[in-house]
């Protein structure tokens, strides 16, 4: 629920503001991928409605998001492709695809894509963090969407808990990948609690 | 058992 906020808060910030200044579509492409990777199992498996519907949410609002700031004036015209350049198609895709492909439980095409895709999540938050120190002041709207997309994994941590002792549930990379997720917005989090606290703006040193 | 073990996360 925290990841679909994040999303909706992305998406009501760009259509409210018209701007998508401060915010990094290469994170946006970056999970695109990890969703496209992860949720093949669309085609030939069923979980449950919720599960279906918020596959097919997640996939949908990501495009979307993309589409809207690099193509979708106004939004588009606000886009900074100097500021948002991360290469993440060199630091990111290549080492979850070799990741992906030693640490898979076995040696079949989903299962790799499903380790690849948790490796990459993992990481998918820098280039938005990288975006935001260059420019240092964050947006109330942006700190907001880039805390709950920080917030979600660290709750998953407490679901994996509640499931260890509950159901005996083991989930390794997920796990490891979950830790690495929350750990890189440690940092954000703490300035973002402080200006919270303080009720000032956010600036990141 | 694990061999069988759904991905039932997002």
């Amino acid at each position: 629920m925290l990841h679909l906020m994040s999303i909706l808060l992305l998406l009501w910030k760009l259509k409210k503001s018209k701007s998508c200044v401060g915010i990094s579509c290469r994170m946006q492409e970056c999970y695109a991928i990890v969703f496209c990777l992860r949720y093949l199992d669309l085609f030939y498996q069923f979980i449950s409605v919720y599960n279906t519907a918020m596959k097919v949410v997640f996939i949908s609002s990501t495009f979307y998001l993309i589409f809207l700031m690099r193509f979708q004036p106004p939004v588009s015209a606000t886009y900074d492709r100097t500021a948002d350049s991360f290469p993440y198609e060199q630091y990111l895709l290549g080492p979850a695809a070799v990741l992906g492909f030693i640490s898979a439980e076995e040696w079949s095409i989903p299962e790799i894509f499903w380790t690849a895709s948790i490796w990459l999540e993992s990481v998918s938050i820098l280039p938005q963090l990288i975006l935001l120190q260059q420019l240092r002041e964050v947006e109330n709207l942006t700190a907001e969407f880039v805390a709950t997309m920080g917030a979600y994994r660290f709750f998953y941590i407490l679901n994996w808990i509640y499931r260890y002792f509950a159901e005996g549930y083991v989930n390794w990379i997920g796990w490891l990948g979950g830790i690495v997720q929350t750990g890189l917005y440690v940092d954000f989090f703490y300035y973002y609690a402080m200006s919270k606290w303080y009720g000032q703006k956010l600036v990141l040193p | 058992g694990k061999e069988e073990a759904v991905k039932d996360e997002l």
